[in-house]
C-alpha cells in the first residue's frame, strides 16, 4: 500500500504486510506514533508494540494486544483498524484524542507472530507458540496458558501436546516474558485489554479461581456499558462476566497476571461470532467488527482516565 | 501445509450431564485429532470441534449412540480456508 490511507482494512494480511503498515504509519504520524521492540520471539521474529503519545513521561497507560492466539485472525485485523483510528481520532480531535491529552495507549498487533506467520504458511489452525522444550515431543505453548497467576493449576494441560498446554514453567515463552518485562518496567499501565476470538464476550478476571476480585462489581458495570456501546452499532449481542463464571476455568491466564499486578481495568474480548464461521470469519467482517469493538474499548479507555487510580 | 479437506466443525450443546460427559470422553481421545475450537463449559453452553476426516465417522458414531444431538457448524473447513487464501491474494494484488 502507498500509504495508511489506501491500505485495505477489509482483508487479512501477511505478516510483512502487517510490518510494512506499522512502518507506514510511524512514518506518518512521527509527533504521536513510534515503534518499540520489547522482546523477540522463539524463531527470532520482533515483537513490536506501537506506541501513542502526545508528550509526557511514563504517563499512565492503556494497553491493547492481539492476536495472542495466532488462528484468531479478525483480532490482528482489528489491531490493525485500530491503530488507523488512534490516529484518525487525533487528527480530527475526537474519539480517543481526549484520552491521549493525558495517556499513552500501546497496542500490540502480532503478539504470537511465530505462530501467525505458521497460520500462514503450514497450519490455518495453529494456536500456539512455536517453542520447543526439551522432553515435549509436541510444539508450542498456549501463551494464554503461561503467565504467573494459577500458573499450571485447573483450566491447562501439562500434556504439550495439547491446545491449552501451559509450558514448562510461567513465562516459558518469550511472548509472554516481554510483555511481563514491559508492564513491569513501565509501572504505570492503568487498563490492560488481551482480545481474542471467537463467542463475543467480554471477559474480566479470575479466571483461575472462583474467588471474585476485590473489584468485581465496578468491573461488571464496566462490562455492562461496554457492551452496550459495542452491540448499539450493529446489534452484536455480547455477554459479559468474569472467565471462570462465564466461559470455564483457565488457569495461567494474561489479565489474571496483569490484575495482580495491580492493573485493575484487566479485561479480555472474545469478538466475533458465536459460531457459524469461528475462526474463519469472512473478511468481510472485519471492519464492522473492528468499529463495534472500538466503542467498547473506548468505554472503558475512557473509564479508566476519568478514575485514575 | 496442512489441508482441511472433509474435515468438519460439530456443534453439540450438552443439554444433560449425560451429554456433557459423553463430549468430555471425546477430549481423551487423542488418535481423533480432535480439535476443540469452544472447549466444553457446562450445560447449554456451545462445544464446537474440528474433526479430521479420518475421525469423522467414528465421533458421529460415538455421539448417535449415546444419543447426543450435535450440528454441522462447518461442511468443509477446506472450503473457507481457500476461500479466504482467494481473498487474501486478490488483496495483495490490490496492494
Amino acid at each position: 500500500a502507498l500509504s495508511t490511507t489506501t491500505f485495505n482494512y477489509a482483508a487479512y494480511h501477511t505478516l510483512d504486510e502487517i510490518y510494512s503498515f506499522m512502518d507506514m504509519l510511524v512514518a506518518e504520524n512521527p509527533n504521536l506514533v513510534s515503534k518499540l521492540e520489547i522482546g523477540r520471539s522463539t524463531e527470532d521474529r520482533p515483537l513490536y508494540v506501537l506506541k501513542f503519545s502526545t508528550g509526557g513521561t511514563s504517563r499512565p497507560a492503556i494497553w491493547i494486544d492481539t492476536g495472542i492466539h495466532s488462528r484468531e485472525w479478525v483480532t490482528q485485523a482489528s489491531g490493525v483498524w485500530f491503530a488507523k483510528k488512534i490516529v484518525d481520532d487525533h487528527a480530527n480531535n475526537e474519539g480517543v484524542a481526549s484520552i491521549l491529552e493525558t495517556m499513552d495507549i500501546f497496542l500490540e498487533i502480532v503478539t504470537n507472530p511465530d505462530g501467525f506467520a505458521y497460520t500462514q504458511t503450514k497450519n490455518r489452525m495453529w494456536r500456539k507458540t512455536r517453542s520447543h522444550h526439551s522432553g515435549s515431543i509436541c510444539v508450542g505453548v498456549d501463551p494464554n496458558r503461561n503467565w504467573d497467576a494459577g500458573f499450571g493449576g485447573p483450566g491447562a494441560s501439562g500434556n504439550p501436546c495439547l491446545e491449552t498446554y501451559h509450558g514448562p514453567y510461567a513465562n516459558s515463552e518469550p511472548e509472554v516474558k516481554s510483555i511481563v518485562d514491559f508492564v513491569k518496567s513501565h509501572g504505570n499501565i492503568k487498563a490492560f485489554v488481551s482480545i481474542h476470538s471467537y463467542s463475543q464476550l467480554l471477559l474480566y478476571p479470575y479466571g483461575y479461581t472462583t474467588t471474585p476480585v476485590p473489584d468485581q462489581q465496578e468491573l461488571h458495570e464496566i462490562s455492562e456499558k461496554a457492551v452496550a456501546a459495542l452491540s448499539s452499532l450493529y446489534g452484536t449481542k455480547y455477554k459479559y462476566g468474569s472467565i471462570i463464571t462465564t466461559i470455564y476455568q483457565a488457569s495461567g491466564g494474561t489479565i489474571d497476571w496483569t490484575y495482580n499486578q495491580g492493573i485493575k481495568y484487566s479485561f479480555t474480548f472474545e469478538l466475533r461470532d458465536t459460531g457459524l464461521y469461528g475462526f474463519l470469519l469472512p473478511a468481510k467482517q472485519i471492519i464492522p467488527t473492528a468499529e463495534e469493538t472500538w466503542l467498547g474499548l473506548k468505554v472503558i479507555m475512557e473509564h479508566a482516565r476519568d478514575n485514575m487510580y | 501445509t496442512e489441508t482441511f479437506v472433509g474435515h468438519q466443525v460439530l456443534r453439540i450443546v450438552p443439554s444433560s450431564d449425560e451429554e456433557l460427559q459423553k463430549v468430555q470422553e471425546l477430549q481423551d481421545l487423542e488418535h481423533l485429532k480432535l480439535d476443540f475450537w469452544l472447549s466444553p463449559r457446562g450445560l447449554g453452553y456451545p462445544v464446537d470441534i474440528r474433526v479430521p476426516f479420518p475421525s469423522l465417522q467414528s465421533v458421529k458414531a460415538h455421539l448417535e449412540a449415546s444419543g447426543v444431538p450435535y450440528s454441522i457448524m462447518i461442511e468443509d473447513v477446506q472450503a473457507l480456508v481457500d476461500e479466504e487464501e482467494m481473498e487474501m491474494l486478490r488483496s495483495s494484488r490490490q496492494l
